[in-house]
């Protein structure tokens, strides 16, 4: 299996930024998610995705997780405020 | 199946609806028919009723926008997004938009708009997204041929309003756990090495590369298949699956379906037209022999002559000791045939013709 270059793991980690804030409310300080992290919001959200989903929960952007998140889905307004 | 936060729901159980606008995707009558089934769906199983209106405020109004259409939850054009939904109230309350970036459909290519209807009018009435792969209200787009509520579905909208009035309350079907101590296959093939166990309108797969089985649509890989297989198997030689129900079968290499079928078995393989269906398939990759198991006999076909080998049908009972009078799915791995009646498996040795084990059907998943 090729290494995924630089340029795809970036759009990666702006697709999983973008995920968890249209459908996890994470709340975007602008900045892309920090490598290496193993704590902290994104890595919560992404627990809570891979939970709802039946995945391994591992807190990491891995191929399974960044698979599910490409899949076309259901907006998120379901709730009117 | 995951109720709105808050519970919302609608006082009144008899609705109106209005569709603002219509895509120039499909003739408006197919809109309109694919929002009507939709409707009919939750009203089929529930105490609500939907009126269509053609003017003024309804209490669901539908419409297919695209990017910002000023109400924060802009869509993103093609892809990503496809729909949403408001929870129950007044005002943009149970309100539905499609996004018209899409391409809507009345068939099984991207996106069908009853499919997505039917999930967004689930938000309308107060679910929100379930966890449950099989149910509508799952949140990612799949579709699997037909539209129909899962029983996860019925749970749900009749724990908001109440069960239908109908004296027969209607059930859907319930998608399989991997783990049940209950669970029986319709079909089991290996693929490409893999083992791939079939129920209903599903797959599931146990691949040692990853932790969890995955189950999803057989229509994921194959959708041009019915669901309910009956049997399945593979020629490896071939690097061909073929998949059994009714007296038709279907012929594939990986994903892609190899011209002219679905095929006639009778024609095919020369099985007397008094067979309907095969109950069970399995060809030895090491002798090029396909045995067809049907009630309480089996057949054998050569792979190579093409043909059926002569003398047969023959008993299970006497070429298979221990195994029973009928099978409901069979496959091959290191030699040995695995196979299937109800919630047991036996391990079968064909040299010796002896049963090895006895296991749960799901044995393979590491329950």
């Amino acid at each position: 299996f090729p290494a995924a270059t630089s340029e795809t793991q970036e759009q990666d980690e702006e697709m999983v930024q973008k995920y968890l804030e249209n459908y996890y409310n994470l709340k975007s300080d602008g900045k892309q998610i920090e490598r290496r992290r193993n704590s902290g919001p994104v890595v919560e959200k992404l627990k809570q995705m891979q939970e709802f989903f039946g995945l391994e929960v591992t807190g990491k952007p891995d191929a399974e997780t960044l698979n599910k998140m490409k899949e076309p889905r259901c907006g998120v307004p379901d709730v009117a405020q | 199946f995951v109720l709105t936060p808050g519970n919302p729901q609608w006082k009144d159980t008899n609705l109106t609806y209005r569709i603002e606008n219509y895509t120039p995707d499909l003739p408006r009558a197919d809109v309109d028919h694919a929002i009507e089934n939709a409707f009919q769906l939750w009203s089929n199983v529930s105490p609500l009723t939907f009126t269509k209106v053609f003017e003024g405020q309804a209490d669901i109004m539908i419409s297919f926008v695209r990017g910002d259409h000023h109400d924060n939850s802009p869509f993103d054009g093609p892809g990503g997004n496809l729909a949403h939904a408001f929870q129950p109230g007044p005002g943009i309350g149970g309100d539905a938009h499609f996004d018209e970036d899409e391409r809507w459909t009345n068939n099984y290519l991207e996106y069908n708009l009853y499919r997505v209807a039917a999930h967004e009018l689930g938000h309308s009435l107060g679910l929100s997204h379930s966890t449950d792969i099989g149910a509508l209200m799952y949140p990612n787009y799949i579709f699997s041929g037909d539209v129909q509520l899962s029983q996860d579905d019925i749970s749900g909208i009749q724990a908001i309003y109440g069960p239908s009035p109908n004296p027969i309350q209607p059930t859907g079907p319930q998608t399989p756990q991997t783990c049940d101590n209950k669970l029986t296959f319709d079909a089991v093939t290996t693929i490409r090495g893999e083992v791939m166990f079939f129920k209903d309108r599903f797959y599931m797969r146990a691949n040692s590369f990853y932790p969890e089985v995955e189950l999803n649509f057989i229509s994921v890989f194959w959708p041009h298949l019915p669901n309910g297989l009956q049997a399945a198997y593979e020629v490896v030689d071939r690097d061909e699956i073929r998949f059994f129900k009714g007296n038709k079968y279907w012929a594939f290499q990986g994903m892609k379906m190899l011209h002219g079928y679905p095929k006639n078995i009778h024609r095919s393989f020369g099985i007397p037209t008094t067979v309907k269906s095969i109950d069970a398939a399995v060809s030895d990759e090491n002798t090029g022999k396909t045995y067809f198991f049907v009630a309480k006999k089996y057949w054998r076909y050569d792979e190579y002559k093409q043909s059926m080998d002569a003398g047969y049908p023959k008993m299970i009972a006497d070429d298979f000791p221990g195994i029973g009078n009928k099978v409901d799915a069979v496959f091959q791995k290191d030699g040995f045939f695995y196979f299937f009646l109800g919630t047991r498996q036996y391990k079968f040795d064909p040299k010796t013709k002896r049963i090895l084990s006895l296991q749960k059907a799901n044995s393979w998943f590491k329950c």
